[in-house]
């Protein structure tokens, strides 16, 4: 047997001018987490790693250039499972956390909980000394550029109901 | 979506999947992610797999777990390989809901596979010292 780690930016459409950056950093953060398991840590421990790796780096869809919802904010999700004692944390809509997936870590360790949510996953992230980061760190010029481009013509972003007519075959990919 | 599977020197399997969820959803949407079996699953016995994609349908077929279970019934039956079950996953996924995406797998050995059905993905893998690494189907 013998210790690997996988990782995946993300599948669809990756844009030519940004393809080399997309690779790159699938390579920087394979080679980070298989560098914790050479160090001895845990496959946990690597997997935790090359994800907070991914979502530091403005090129993929989690923390830092994540895409934007209808109103032009930020909502990541993350999960963590350990295959040992199927022990698992996840967090869901969570806003102003540079690490998603550290947080979801935190919830398989520190809570007797699989999920928690939006701002009762903030309150959890403060109470555990999670830094909380300003909104505008976590948009690129990128994410609001295609967050434009997938309004509507004339849409109101709070009109919820307008939505289904913008998204149904737009940025479908998560 | 991001994500990542490991196998450690001690044969344990994780995984970890993170996103920012789908280019102008609605507040409040919560896709694949966060959802045990969808998202990610990770377990001793069989494998480990981070998923990425149409969350939607990433979630009505449970991909994550439905993908080890192909592991579990190729191993026992078969002995194919962990990539064979993430190809039965993403065809189950196309054929049933319409959904496309794609998929990082692990099992307790260390054999590995990155499968989409998209025309691409970014992907990486780390063992024995060696990189691997691609965009497009066949790299």
């Amino acid at each position: 047997m013998f210790p690997v780690v996988v990782v995946q930016g993300g599948a669809g459409h990756i844009p030519k001018e940004r393809s080399e950056n997309s690779r790159a950093g699938v390579c920087s953060a394979a080679r980070a987490g298989y560098a914790v398991l050479r160090r001895g840590g845990s496959s946990m421990d690597a997997v935790v790693e090359a994800v907070s790796q991914l979502e530091n780096n403005p090129f993929f869809n989690a923390g830092c250039g994540s895409v934007l919802n209808i109103r032009g904010e930020v909502e990541m999700d993350a999960i963590v499972m350990d295959g040992k004692r199927l022990d698992s944390g996840a967090v869901s809509a969570v806003r102003n956390i540079a690490n998603p997936i550290q947080l979801a870590r935190l919830v398989m360790d520190k809570t007797s909980h699989t999920c928690l949510t939006a701002e009762g996953a903030n309150r959890f992230a403060r109470s555990m000394g999670v830094s909380e980061v300003p909104p505008e760190s976590l948009i690129t010029d990128y994410s609001r550029m295609r967050w434009k481009e997938n309004l509507a013509p004339g849409a109101n972003p709070v009109d919820s109901q307008i939505l289904k007519s913008v998204c149904v075959n737009r940025g479908k990919m998560g | 979506t991001v994500g990542a599977v490991a196998v450690d020197a001690e044969g344990n399997v994780a995984c970890a999947t993170s996103t920012g969820g789908m280019l102008n959803k609605m507040e409040g949407r919560v896709g694949d992610t966060p959802c045990i079996g969808s998202g990610g699953f990770a377990d001793n016995q069989v494998g480990a797999v981070s998923t990425t994609g149409h969350g939607e349908s990433i979630v009505k077929v449970t991909l994550a777990r439905l993908i080890l279970f192909h592991v579990e019934l190729l191993t026992v039956f078969s002995g194919q390989s962990v990539e064979a079950a993430s190809d039965l996953g993403l065809a189950y996924m196309k054929s049933r809901v319409g959904g496309l995406g794609g998929v990082v797998t692990v099992d307790p050995q260390g054999h590995w596979a990155t499968r989409f059905s998209t025309r691409q993905m970014a992907w990486a893998a780390a063992q024995k010292d060696t990189l691997h690494y691609g965009l497009y189907t066949g790299e």
